[in-house]
């Protein structure tokens, strides 16, 4: 038996804003520790890692690992049922889970609705992600990220990070001009949220598709702050935490001529 | 033109 009832049921529907542009069918994955999801784009240059910890949900039960394979779209119609304040629990038997039970609660616990979403079998790749000490850690308001990347789209479908001691960097050159964004470090004690820090091992400076990283930025309503890590040759990670886990985002570098 | 290279040619398969 699996069950996971989320109090603040509107998490739910934010996350599923934040991958459904980006994969359409993806296992979640069961466990006593909780629930995990990991999907590539259909061109694999993208990935996705979602975590919920079983500590965020009240209850959680889950006896033992298993994979609910979701069409997201589906999903994501039948949320569109639930009330941003309604209490959201996910139901489903692991020996044979071929459906899964979205039950949403009104909080005065007067309406009760419940839903049936088919499952399906989904084939999927799953890679290893080490933990990886990266040569630029760069936290900055989520916000501030968003509004960089839908800026720079304006010149370029790609954006060059370079990272130094003092300053971030993002430049887009396209046909109409250039454009460029420069960040310093500011540490606001008062207001955390709004602070901006670099980790340094050494510069980085790395190309990116504007495309996919605005798609990832679809994450912003999950946390005020956003972690960006690069390295030399390495995928970047944009990593947006909560309280109950995190969505971590990957994209290859653009390389080559 | 730049390209981006897969996923899988970064990380391992589990």
């Amino acid at each position: 038996m699996f069950e996971a009832r989320l109090t603040q049921g509107a998490l739910l529907k934010r996350l599923l804003d934040s991958v459904k542009e980006l994969v359409t069918d993806a296992n979640f994955d069961c466990s006593e520790t909780g629930i995990s999801l990991q999907a590539m784009d259909n061109s694999h240059v993208a990935l996705v890692s979602l975590s919920l910890r079983a500590e965020g949900f009240n209850p959680y039960r889950c006896d033992r690992g298993f994979s609910l394979g979701v069409n997201l779209n589906s999903l994501n119609k039948i949320m569109k049922c639930a009330g941003n304040e309604d209490v959201i629990t996910l139901k489903a038997d692991d020996s044979s889970a071929d459906s899964l039970c979205l039950l949403f609660e009104n909080s005065s616990n007067e309406r009760v609705s419940e839903y049936e979403l088919k499952l399906m079998d989904i084939d999927q790749e799953h890679l290893s992600i080490p933990e990886t000490d990266y040569d630029a850690t760069v936290m900055m308001p989520s916000a501030e990220f968003q509004r960089i990347c839908r800026d720079l789209m304006v010149v370029s479908e790609s954006v060059t990070i370079d990272v130094s001691k003092d300053e971030i960097k993002f430049t887009a050159e396209g046909e109409l001009g250039t454009g460029n964004v420069k960040l310093k470090p500011t540490s606001t004690i008062d207001k955390p949220e709004e602070s901006i820090t670099i980790e340094l091992g050494q510069t980085v400076s790395l190309q990116f598709s504007l495309k996919y990283l605005s798609n990832f930025t679809r994450g912003t309503p999950l946390s005020d702050q956003v972690m960006l890590c690069l390295s030399d040759n390495m995928p970047l990670l944009v990593e947006y935490k909560m309280d109950i886990g995190y969505i971590r985002y990957y994209l290859a570098p653009k390389v080559g001529d | 033109t730049r390209s981006q290279i897969r996923m899988s040619r970064y990380f391992s398969n589990n």
